[in-house]
């Protein structure tokens, strides 16, 4: 079992290696990539050593061979698919945002109950009615689900989610959601990332 | 040093304790607490040793002393006010999300470039000019300010923040910033946590 502060850092790995490709780098340490990222460089091999370590001891890693395994690891060396139900300030700010596509989550919809958004247009998706929901799913295998809605209704459109075929769900809402065996249920709470930039900010206070 | 890993548990032990606290729950050992996060009880006692222990070897938690113990030490016994720069779709989401009040960090106010976005108001809040904003953060001593304005205009912004005298930056912009010594910022990428999900959702499917 991977540690959950291992495959946090996995898609930090990937981001700096993608960087590290665009401009040109061939080799880069596991050192390099430690440091470039404020962690200790037997942090990184430890983290690696999960998937087989990728190198030999003391050689540099290959940025051309790393980048695309750590993809497969990721799961995005194919592009996956995602929906995302609850169109209003949140779920429009995600539909607008093109990182989610580039970093392999293209968007196939987005989904609402109230009339007055259906047909409203965001980077060229029409906002659709959540009854249309399940046939896209099922039409286009889509795996992952994104919750912006409001906790009262989480846990309603979570099931409905997992009825058409969702196994990952990404939940903004404040609220905990049941979801059967064979389900995985990520909370975005960014109060935790919030609280741990206050921590930091006493810390210098205090210093 | 306390690492990155312990600071992001911390909000999350504060979340489950005032749950606690609202049932009625006086003690909690430290396994029941661990388990209920799905971590290890060691774990959770090695982050709480950073800040004293807490307890005598083998007593419960007492939650009605741990609770303001830990809102002290990441700086939530008092409110931290809070502005938001850039009243788009992800800044109304975040000034319409009531929990960033509650968690203890009340809004002070909202700030655009846009003209027609300029005196609209979100949850009682009126979206105030930029050029606002240093006044208000002087007048108030606000030290934590939120991004949510292009890449392109995040350093500007964040720029003008410091100078009004902001000492923490929680960034949604997808771009790194550079700020003077003393000030902190954190980096809010909804796309790590996607691709964590997306690992694990590949978990599943392999097992
Ligand atoms: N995790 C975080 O840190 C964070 C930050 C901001 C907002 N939020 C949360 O995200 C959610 C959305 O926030 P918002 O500001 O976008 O709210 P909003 O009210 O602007 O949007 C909610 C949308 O959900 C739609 N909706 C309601 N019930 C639905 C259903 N059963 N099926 C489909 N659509 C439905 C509504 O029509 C509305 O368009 C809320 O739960 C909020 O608390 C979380
Ligand atoms: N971190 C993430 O995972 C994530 C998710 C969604 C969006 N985003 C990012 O958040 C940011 C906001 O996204 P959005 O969908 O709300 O965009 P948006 O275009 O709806 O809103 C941006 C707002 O910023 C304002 N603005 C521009 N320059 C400004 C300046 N110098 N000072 C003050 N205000 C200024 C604009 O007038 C606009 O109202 C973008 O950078 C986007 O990439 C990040």
């Amino acid at each position: 079992d991977v540690p959950e502060a291992t495959i946090h850092r996995l898609p930090l790995y990937l981001e700096k290696l993608k960087l590290l490709q665009a401009i040109g780098v061939e080799d880069v340490s596991s050192r390099q990539l430690a440091e470039s990222l404020d962690i200790k460089a037997s942090q990184l091999r430890h983290d690696f050593h999960y998937f087989g370590g990728f190198s030999r001891p003391g050689r540099p890693y290959q940025v051309e061979k790393l980048v695309p395994a750590l993809e497969q690891i990721i799961g995005i060396d194919e592009p996956v698919p995602t929906i995302i139900v609850g169109a209003g300030h949140l779920g429009q700010a995600l539909a607008n945002y093109q990182n989610l596509g580039l970093q392999g989550f293209p968007l196939h919809g987005i989904f609402d109950v109230n009339p007055r958004l259906i047909g409203l247009e965001i980077r060229g998706q029409a906002i659709r009615d959540l009854a249309d929901m399940p046939d896209i799913v099922k039409r286009d295998h889509i795996l992952m689900g994104i919750i912006t809605v409001p906790a009262a209704n989480a846990q309603q459109v979570a099931d409905r989610m997992v009825e058409a075929g969702i196994v990952g769900i990404f939940n903004f809402a404040p609220t905990d959601l049941k979801v059967p065996e064979g389900v995985v249920v990520r909370n975005e709470r960014m109060a935790v990332g919030i609280m741990a930039l206050s921590f930091k900010v006493k810390c210098i206070l205090e210093s």
